[in-house]
């Protein structure tokens, strides 16, 4: 369970205060599969770092699973992701100089999870996004979709209970985004949660409950209207 | 114009040659608009990369107004193409630690532009994207589409001949990209050429021309049915 109570994030630009997260209240139950939509800076990639346990608010509350977050130190905070949670960057945020297995298998690593179980699971999930034929290579030698899905499968890798994936297709094309759509929806059958960044509606309705920020608030939050 | 003749670009990677462009030959006309459509890994951003000048082929010919590309030094590229090319980056390419005012001033830097009037020009091209209120920001303080609408910017601010354009509104939402996309139509309508690579079909329809590619190679060519 994830629960959100005045969550504010505020940045001082000179002199400016920029309220990224600008007092949000929301809960999100187990099992859900959220689709959070808004404008360009409306805020919804800083939201989903502090709930994502990579980034803290500047007040208000936020808990995962009954821990309040604002209570554990980096390293705490460290160890409480990688054991909970996956995220899938908008920016990729992939190792440069390290292949696309090895980026794959880090969150293993920490883990502390054998080498050959390892090597095996993590070749398993980039075949399971079409890069089986690629595992050597770095992300230089990678094109903008091959990146993002070496960046999905290690999100995915540590089996986590909550998935937050921040326009998880918008470097793919409709059948490599439908694919990757398909990954999340068994993954949300299998239970776990779901929190999806998207602007496009048809990848929004995969998901059952649609929240919508604008200017760092929740302007609209309830059932997915499917087309 | 642009003649692409016979084009392949082939890395070479432990033992297996990669086919990035595998025979590529198309015209584009002066003052075209065109799509480019295909699968992730098909080949679209080393074909513009290539005919942007930003990259040169392994064999064949690639002519823009008239001029073999293949026949630059590295230096000569540059100034080739600063003068008649903007690139929009997939992966935005700014400087990390310049403000988003110098990030698009630097093509005026390199042109020879005076300070002051560099200065005004990339002050209106970011509020012409919507970030006049965040000239000193640097990129690590913008949003995704934050960064990419700087990126456009910048690609923009030569006034250049032709646009390259890669997946210009991936991490926008439709409000931001609408926006983005009439920037573009306008610059068509003054006679500019828009090369445009996109997933998203909507974004395609505003090119009267597509080429979709498929490993390489061009599978589809031609006018674009609007729905
Ligand atoms: N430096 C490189 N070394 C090896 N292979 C490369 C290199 N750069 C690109 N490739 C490969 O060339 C192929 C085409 O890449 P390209 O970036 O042009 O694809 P794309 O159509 O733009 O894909 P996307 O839609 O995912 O952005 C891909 O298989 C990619 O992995
Ligand atoms: N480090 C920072 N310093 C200052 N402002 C920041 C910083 N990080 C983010 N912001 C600002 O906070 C606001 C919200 O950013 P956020 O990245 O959450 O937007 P977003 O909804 O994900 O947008 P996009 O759809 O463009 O990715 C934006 O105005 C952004 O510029
Ligand atoms: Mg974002
Ligand atoms: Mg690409």
């Amino acid at each position: 369970t994830i629960e959100v109570k005045d969550l504010y994030k505020i940045y001082s630009l000179e002199g400016v205060e920029i309220h990224a997260v600008n007092g949000i209240t929301i809960n999100i139950e187990d099992g859900e599969f959220v689709s959070i939509m808004g404008q360009s800076g409306s805020g919804k990639s800083t939201l989903m770092h502090i709930i994502g346990c990579l980034d803290k608010p500047t007040r208000g509350s936020a808990k995962i699973d009954g821990q309040e977050i604002t209570d554990l130190t980096e390293n705490e905070l460290a160890d409480f992701r990688l054991d909970k949670i996956g995220f899938i960057f908008q920016t990729f945020n992939l190792i440069p100089r390290a292949s696309a297995l090895k980026n794959v298998e880090l969150p293993l690593i920490y883990a502390g999870v054998s080498r050959a179980e390892r090597r095996e699971r993590a070749t398993k999930m980039l075949e399971s996004v079409g890069l089986g034929d690629r595992l050597s290579s770095r992300p230089t030698q990678l094109s903008g979709g091959q990146q993002q899905r070496v960046a999905i499968a290690r999100a995915l890798i540590n089996n986590p209970k909550i998935i937050f994936a921040d326009e998880p297709t918008g470097n793919l094309d409709s059948k490599s985004g439908t694919e990757i759509m398909a990954i999340l929806d068994s993954l949300h059958e299998q239970g776990k949660t779901v929190i999806l960044v998207t602007h496009e509606a048809e990848v929004a309705e995969h998901a059952n409950r649609l929240i919508r920020l604008f200017d760092g608030k929740v302007i609209e939050d309830g059932p997915i209207k499917a087309n």
